[in-house]
């Protein structure tokens, strides 16, 4: 793992080859989950953080849901990094992670990336082929069932934010559905990274309803944003997914705070448009290590209730 | 992505708004943000990616209808080249 680069961007083979490296390093803080399979049946994993010690709570958190978005999947790949290099070093981290589990899908759209790299740098969806059209691909970020296929989501197979044929249609979401309602006991906050826009947003985004916990997630997003900003000054606005940015249905943030993970924020890194989803490598770096002062301030709150 | 570009633009109009929304009924057009043209609303900044031979078409329809627009990116496949730091690539 000293020679895998965590500031440069990794095709899914190497990600993929670092799970089973990183948990076989440190078989006493990271162990490796298969959850399922892709559409083009590559397998999916989960890594799992934390000193083994039951019961625990749990964070789970997601990256890469939208193939072409990759700075989402190279913050999972910094999280596990700085998780396992500072336990037993830095006091707050051993705390978390002797006290809390991580769950961490390091790559949600596995087909989706592998095509941004081979084929359509700017492809979003997944690969299923499984509607009548020749169109390809489900948005899984549609694909959840929550208000699925009702608002601002397309049932036409050939649009980016195809919601499949019946929420869950598609085998990534089903795996990631299937862990979490398996372990939703001790899941207390779900977390989905995305790119771009520079915000932190909360359910609900199907309705412009406030949800009964509103004011405290307000709270914890603000102060979230906070601890971003402190670092490099860049600015994550926050809010309601449907009030902050656009109402839409079948989100995974809304579908995991309907399960009763009552903590549910999607993060959208950097940047603003400039780079949009072509993110620098250079820019890698500063970028997770803002976005990780946030996790780790949800995490000691998330500790503390 | 070779020339192809990617446009930033402000509606202020509602028929601004639905000029972009129609648009990709007659084009190729690959929304950033937002994910879709479904979502397009009034004085929303809007970025889109469009092919090369379309740029230009696409400028004159922007210019036609009035609607305020700056191009971010001239050239894609350049900005992808750019994004991975190849010095880093020993």
């Amino acid at each position: 793992t000293s020679k895998y680069h965590y500031t440069k961007y990794n095709e899914w083979h190497q990600i993929s080859a670092w799970t089973a490296r990183i948990a076989k390093k440190y078989p006493k803080l990271v162990s490796r989950i298969k959850i399922g399979n892709t559409f083009e049946n590559r397998s999916m994993y989960l890594l799992k953080i934390g000193k083994q010690r039951n019961p625990k709570k749990a964070i789970f958190m997601d990256c890469g849901i939208h193939a072409r978005e990759w700075i989402s999947p190279a913050f999972c790949q910094w999280f596990v990094k700085e998780a396992t290099r500072t336990y037993g070093k830095d006091g707050n981290m051993t705390n978390i992670l002797d006290n809390m589990n991580f769950y961490v899908v390091p790559l949600f759209n596995i087909d989706g990336y592998v095509w941004s790299w081979t084929q359509n740098r700017f492809w979003r969806k997944n690969r299923s082929n499984a509607s009548s059209s020749t169109c390809i691909g489900v948005d899984l970020n549609r694909n959840f069932d929550a208000a699925w296929g009702t608002i601002d989501a397309s049932k036409n197979p050939c649009e980016e934010i195809y919601c499949g044929s019946s929420p869950e249609s598609e085998p990534e979401t089903k795996a990631v559905t299937t862990f979490i309602r398996s372990h939703l006991s001790s899941i207390k906050a779900y977390l989905t990274i995305h790119s771009y826009s520079q915000m932190l947003l909360f359910p609900y985004g199907y309705t412009y309803d406030k949800t009964p916990n509103y004011k405290e997630l307000k709270e914890l997003a603000r102060e979230a944003a906070k601890a971003i900003a402190s670092l490099y000054g860049k600015k994550y606005t926050y809010g309601t997914s449907a009030a902050t940015i656009y109402p839409s249905s079948g989100c995974s943030d809304d579908w995991a705070y309907d399960q009763g993970i009552k903590y549910s924020f999607t993060f959208e890194l950097r940047d603003k448009g400039k780079h949009g989803f072509l993110l620098p490598e250079s820019e890698i770096k500063a970028t997770c290590q803002e976005i990780m002062l946030a996790v780790k301030f949800l995490a000691n709150y998330i500790l503390r209730k | 992505f070779d020339s192809a570009k990617v446009f930033r633009v402000k509606p202020h109009k509602e028929k601004q708004v639905n000029f972009l929304k129609n648009l990709p009924s007659n084009l190729q057009i690959d929304f950033w943000y937002p994910d879709s043209a479904l979502h397009i609303l009034s004085e929303m900044e809007v970025d889109f990616h469009v092919s090369a031979d379309q740029a230009k078409y696409v400028e004159t329809l922007l210019k036609q209808n009035g609607i305020p627009y700056e191009i971010l990116f001239q050239n894609l496949q350049e900005d992808i080249e750019k994004q991975l730091d190849n010095k880093n690539k020993s």
